[in-house]
């Protein structure tokens, strides 16, 4: 554990709380895609299996156990809860052009050929491009509040500070996993528009909504 | 190489 890996988990942690609030409060998840959330859900559920089958530490199970509840309770809020006030006719990104390709080679491009170990890669695959019908949906609607702002923020920032966490335990440890490394640029990569619009926009408190 | 066999990341 470092200070790259704490502050990536936390921000991780802020932006799915953040998201659950923001629901909840506001009785509404308007602007949120569930198709990303459905994603997520799949990422988490295939990434934590290990609960069951190895132990690393209080900490590593309590943030998989809350990541874990944290996105099946957005779900329910999503299709159930106030589903009403999902906005499905903006959320148009064929998740099936993500599930596939990405199943796809986590069996090409695997450390090892373990069901579990295929199960791991597929969520990093997964997990990389899951933000993609949320960042589609944006740019279809041209807007998000700021609330969503934030949380697209935080979500994104995580990753980022894994990479660094990734640079340090390289120098520190000798630790290299490529599949993770790379996947994790990407994902960060997918996020610099947003970050670029959250840091010209909304630090400066106005709403995002693209030109 | 990787040396990551125990996943002690989130």
């Amino acid at each position: 554990m470092n200070i790259f890996r704490l502050s990536g988990d936390l921000s991780h942690l802020l932006a799915i709380l953040l998201l659950l609030v923001k629901i909840w409060k506001t009785r509404s998840c308007a602007g949120i895609s569930g198709k990303s959330q459905i994603l997520f859900a799949i990422v988490y559920t295939t990434r934590y299996l290990d609960l069951f089958t190895s132990f690393v530490s209080v900490y590593n199970s309590f943030m998989k156990v809350v990541f874990l509840t944290a996105s099946y309770g957005t779900l329910y809020l999503m299709f159930f809860k106030f589903k009403p006030t999902y906005d499905h006719n903006h959320d148009s990104f064929r998740i099936l052009y993500l599930i596939i390709p990405s199943l796809v080679l986590s069996f090409i491009i695997v450390h090892v050929y373990t069901v579990m170990e295929i199960l791991w890669t597929y969520s990093i695959y997964l997990e990389a491009v899951a933000i993609m019908p949320q960042l589609f949906m944006v740019s279809r609607t041209g807007e998000a509040e700021t609330i969503t702002s934030h949380y697209l923020f935080a979500l994104g920032s995580y990753r980022a500070l894994y990479i660094l966490n990734w640079i340090y335990r390289y120098y520190t440890e000798d630790f290299l996993d490529m599949i993770v490394i790379i996947a994790g640029i990407v994902q960060t990569i997918l996020y610099c528009d947003f970050f670029y619009l959250y840091i010209t926009k909304v630090l400066k408190g106005k709403r995002l909504s693209l030109p | 190489y990787q040396k990551n066999n125990q996943k002690d990341e989130l």
